[in-house]
């Protein structure tokens, strides 16, 4: 999989959450996931809470890039 | 180390998270 893929990937994931198309996620846009994938609320969270990494309350489009790149990277090694 | 573990189980969830949405974009064209 090349980067820009995984580039386009990442953007497409991050529109699927930012329906308003704000540049950012928040906690409730994640929430609002729950409808359409197998995760909890709590998961939903969980999640927000691991991509944010500055702890700011909005998910950047770079947090949520680095996020998916370190899964991604993850997967790769196990 | 409490936050080891945390992150380890964050880990999952993530993995979880990100399999579904490639799950779920591979269902479209």
């Amino acid at each position: 999989v090349g980067q820009n893929t995984i580039r386009e990937k990442t953007h497409e994931f991050f529109q699927m959450c930012d329906v308003e198309n704000k540049g950012f996620i928040t906690r409730r846009d994640m929430q609002r996931l729950n409808s359409e994938l197998p995760l909890s609320p709590e998961e939903l969270e969980n999640v927000f809470d691991t991509l944010d990494s500055d702890g700011n309350g909005f998910l950047t489009l770079e947090e949520f890039s680095s996020g998916f790149s370190a899964f991604l990277f993850g997967r790769r090694i196990s | 180390d409490p936050n080891m573990k945390a992150g380890a189980a964050n880990e999952g969830v993530l993995a979880n998270f990100f399999n579904s949405l490639l799950s779920k974009k591979t269902g479209s064209p």
